[in-house]
């Protein structure tokens, strides 16, 4: 079962003024930090039911949580996967997805089945620098998505093998050899 | 080699050729270019002084030195360029580095930046700034925000309901930074949003700077009874990897941008992954 009390319990503990400032003991600065992993652990059950609840799937939900690292194992190795954006504002939002990969090519799609434009940089060394070890993301996916307010979106991701590349790359050097017609 | 400038639709931003740092930005909307060169910055803490005995710690920030060193007088840059993408990258030394980035449509850059470990092997303290300075002529003023609500102006050395004898010339300027800052003239506004609390001020007309990252080697004696040498995984300090977003535009503009892209940040979208495939479910 999922439980947001525990969160809960973590956050108002961190509204004291040591904790919002920083001039706690290191040991206690320690301590607030486990006890907000310990209630996002707790509450990500909880979205993952809501989620399960509203789509109507019974996901495996996974959370990651070093993503400005480009740390994910799941999108690392995974050939295919789905990346859910829930957007808590009250009006559309634009974000721009960066997800930690290891293939050269991907296919987005959005919602409604449509091909979303992405592009595969490599990850930086200052990146590989910081993550120490965890993970071992060569590249990563970028792409823009958008949810609805108060809403999700979800994208479905698939790793594109090379003789999808080929005929990518054969159908566009076809394109540039014929004349365009605009109209 | 380095790259000269990154462009979009709304913004160019150019680089210095020779030290690879932010020169110029432009906002290509309004027709406004502005000379801003951003770089970082590292304060000596202070471990007491004739003058005071009181050290630079978790409850206090006091340099021991008005001028704060820079960590690169010129750095090592490389260009991503792609439809989505733009992203100039910046290393500053081992332990400081940036991406200046601007994505397709995006009215702000992004300046992404990774600090630490801060090195302390030779026994100062650091506190590590990251400085704009423009040629906006601001009067001693500069803005921050009241938790993300009220926009407060602040004047440099100057209380408005005493008469200030500053001893401190930059500690005593530095004012809470929730989630922007911003310095203007009659006619444009540089705003940077933050995605954290930080430390910021404006220690000259012009000049704008907010504190990422500080490991400090004495207690400051208010209590906490350690200093802030917090040690990270492992146990040779903290890497931190932050965020500033920089908008360029009109005062009359500033804050219809500025107020609902912060909101954007603090209410960002949440991503959930899933291997996909998994059976359907209905609430009994």
């Amino acid at each position: 079962e999922g439980d947001s009390a525990v969160l809960r319990r973590a956050m108002a503990v961190a509204q004291h003024h040591d904790a919002v400032s920083g001039t706690e003991k290191q040991h206690v600065a320690n301590d607030y930090a486990k006890r907000l992993a310990a209630g996002w652990d707790a509450c990500q059950v909880l979205v993952s039911n809501a989620l399960a609840s509203i789509s109507g799937n019974k996901e495996n939900f996974i959370y990651c949580n070093y993503l400005n690292i480009s740390v994910c194992p799941l999108t690392e190795s995974a050939g295919t996967f789905m990346v859910t954006l829930y957007n808590p504002l009250g009006r559309r939002v634009s974000w721009n997805v960066r997800l930690p990969v290891k293939g050269a090519s991907y296919s987005v799609t959005d919602p409604n089945g449509q091909m979303v434009p992405n592009e595969v940089v490599p990850v930086s060394n200052f990146t590989r620098a910081v993550r120490r070890g965890r993970g071992d993301a060569t590249h990563e996916l970028i792409f823009p998505a958008s949810a609805p307010p108060l809403g999700y979106s979800t994208y479905t991701i698939s790793k594109m093998a090379n003789r999808d590349l080929r005929s990518r790359l054969a159908k566009r050097i076809r394109e540039q050899a014929q004349p365009r017609v605009d109209t | 080699w380095s790259p000269r400038e990154i462009q979009n639709e709304h913004l160019r931003v150019l680089f210095d050729p020779v030290t690879g740092l932010l020169m110029k930005i432009q906002n290509l909307d309004k027709s406004i270019s502005l000379p801003v060169s951003q770089s970082f910055f590292w304060y000596s803490a202070s471990i007491g002084d004739d003058d005071s005995a009181q050290a630079s710690g978790a409850y206090i920030f006091r340099p021991n030195h008005s001028e704060p060193l820079p960590v690169a007088r010129g750095v090592r840059t490389y260009l991503v360029k792609n439809k989505l993408v733009q992203e100039v990258y910046q290393n500053f030394s081992s332990w400081c580095s940036q991406v200046v980035r601007l994505y397709a449509g995006q009215a702000y850059v992004e300046l992404e930046w990774t600090v630490g470990p801060i090195p302390v092997d030779d026994g100062l303290g650091k506190e590590i700034i990251s400085r704009f300075e423009t040629s906006l002529q601001t009067d001693g003023r500069f803005y921050t925000d009241s938790n993300g609500r009220e926009i407060l102006e602040r004047r440099r050395d100057y209380r408005a309901t005493w008469n200030l004898s500053q001893t401190e010339a930059v500690a005593g300027n530095y004012y809470p930074v929730n989630s922007r800052i911003y310095i203007k003239n009659k006619k444009f506004q540089l705003t940077v949003l933050t995605d954290r609390s930080q430390g910021g001020s404006s220690v000259a007309d012009g000049s704008m700077e907010l504190m990422v990252h500080r490991r400090l080697l004495y207690d400051d004696n208010r209590g906490v009874g350690e200093p802030l040498l917090e040690p990270g995984v492992y146990h040779d300090g903290l890497v931190v990897r932050g965020r500033h977003l920089v908008f360029l535009d009109t005062v009359e503009s500033s804050a219809d941008r500025h107020r609902l892209q912060a909101q954007q940040e603090f209410m960002a979208p949440q991503l959930v992954l899933a291997p996909g495939g998994g059976p359907s479910f209905h609430r009994g």
